[in-house]
């Protein structure tokens, strides 16, 4: 697989939902 | 970053040096700790950064970027090891045997267990392909017990079961910066048995006295065996999960830095998401700072983050209970412009997002059109090449200047949902000197 790691993950904040079964990515969160 | 514009963004030579851990600790913005309007928040550092609370462990002297990245590959190594083989049985299809490519020698998975029994009754724990750990790590500091301890843990969205390093440390522990966890001290403490049912959702395990053992390892051969326990976690002062399942390690040896153990925040029903569904709905969210001198934070609940517009939403895929987050990767902008790469690329090899990987791994095609892309846009700039650093091939001399343009990089998802990766994120630098692009090539196009 490929894999995004966390040096590309900088400053977003990577929302993790298992239930919705989605991923969100919200820039300048830090 | 001093300036975006839509091709490229500006950076500030002191926003490419990594910070010293000797530096001093950001202070960090608009975070409030604790519980947030519907959930939980920690703050989360950089492992090595000067906001560590281990930032003094290894006599203050961090991991080189060389032992950082190589760390990092063993770990992109066992991740792809660990979905082929699950693949493998998904698709049937074997995949073929490629002598790994790392430097160092890897324990094969068909080594002795290193499970070897606690106790001469306990049973001896098969070897699993595991998890490397990697050291370029984020922690959080967790409670645990009653009085609660604070322990100090790398937190990992490519593992499940949480473990720390246990009281009486029956057979060897690593040296770690923090009191051991006393079990025998906590009230709310207890020993799962093995006929719980709890016992058989590890991925390995076994049976010692009636009490349930479980065995992590690693892919670069670090490993935690013990007893699965149950105790409360206090992720803030406001907030605390009864009985969480989690391992009691008397068995540890490995990389782990002098950390007290790991959060698995994975989608296996160890972790401490699956496990806290009911309380927190299977939601939480991560921020790491632009530099390791910076604070992010680790959301529990549905408030985790600000709202997310299902505009930078994309679906997670592959849903086979195991425990990594896989989302589709679909194309890369380069300076604003969409680099022509067959979406085939990107879907047979799939993608996952891991907070315990260092530098975004892609299929060899997708990397060699982001890097020439990437080369020829700066190379209109006139700045000097510099030698590699380890992994990563394509780095730049930016001695001299106060601040340099690079040219954007996005990433883009199933869903139109796009990364566009900040300044700190194309740019992994050793030095002002050996400033690199911060992305790498997997070994074959359906790794």
């Amino acid at each position: 697989v490929g894999i995004v790691g966390n040096t590309q993950l900088k400053t977003f904040g990577v929302v993790y939902d298992i239930g919705k079964k989605v991923v969100g990515f919200s820039p300048g969160a830090c | 970053a001093a300036g975006r514009g839509h091709d490229h963004v500006v950076l500030r030579a002191e926003d490419v040096l990594p910070s010293p851990s000797s530096s001093s600790c950001d202070t960090p913005r608009e975070h409030k700790h604790g519980a947030t309007s519907s959930g939980t928040r920690m703050p989360i550092v950089h492992r090595h950064g000067p906001c560590s609370p281990l930032a003094d462990a290894h006599g203050g002297k961090p991991p080189s970027h060389e032992e950082i990245l190589d760390a990092d590959q063993n770990r992109a190594e066992s991740i792809q090891r660990r979905v082929s083989t699950t693949t493998t049985a998904a698709r049937g299809k074997p995949k073929r045997n490629r002598p790994s490519p790392s430097r160092r020698q890897q324990p094969s998975s068909s080594a002795p267990a290193p499970g070897a029994s606690l106790s001469s009754s306990a049973a001896s724990l098969p070897a699993s392909s595991g998890r490397a750990l990697g050291t370029g790590n984020y922690v959080v500091t967790i409670g645990l017990g009653t009085p609660a301890g604070r322990y100090t843990v790398v937190f990992d969205t490519g593992s499940d079961t949480t473990w720390v390093q246990c009281e009486p440390c029956v057979v060897v522990c690593y040296e770690q910066q923090e009191k051991l966890f006393d079990p025998a001290r906590s009230s709310t403490d207890a020993n799962i048995s093995c006929a719980a049912p709890a016992c058989s959702d590890l991925y390995t395990k076994g049976c010692s006295g009636g009490h349930c053992l479980y065995g992590v390892q690693y892919g670069d051969g670090s490993y935690s065996i013990g007893f699965f326990a149950m105790d409360t976690l206090t992720l803030s002062s406001y907030d605390a999960i009864k009985g969480f399942r989690f391992g009691c390690g008397e068995r540890n040896e490995g990389l782990f830095g002098e950390a007290a153990g790991l959060l698995g925040l994975g989608r296996g029903k160890t972790s401490l998401p699956v496990q806290a569904y009911d309380k927190y709905g299977g939601v939480f969210a991560h921020c790491f700072p632009a530099r390791s001198s910076g604070t992010g934070y680790l959301d529990f609940g549905p408030g985790s983050s600000p709202a997310v517009s299902t505009k930078l939403t994309t679906p997670m895929l592959v849903d086979n209970g195991l425990t990594f987050y896989y989302v589709g990767l679909t194309g890369i902008r380069v300076g604003g412009k969409l680099l022509s790469i067959p979406p085939s690329v990107f879907t047979t090899a799939g993608t996952i997002v891991d907070s315990g990987t260092v530098i975004t791994r892609l299929p060899p095609a997708a990397y060699s059109s982001l890097r020439s892309a990437f080369a020829s846009a700066i190379a209109a700039r006139g700045y000097k090449k510099a030698p590699a650093l380890s992994l990563l091939d394509t780095c730049y001399d930016f001695t001299g200047m106060s601040q340099v343009a690079i040219p954007t990089v996005s990433l883009l998802f199933q869903g139109g949902a796009s990364l566009d990766v900040d300044a700190s994120g194309i740019i992994y630098a050793a030095s002002v000197s050996q400033a690199c692009l911060g992305f790498a090539a997997n070994e074959e196009d359906d790794d």
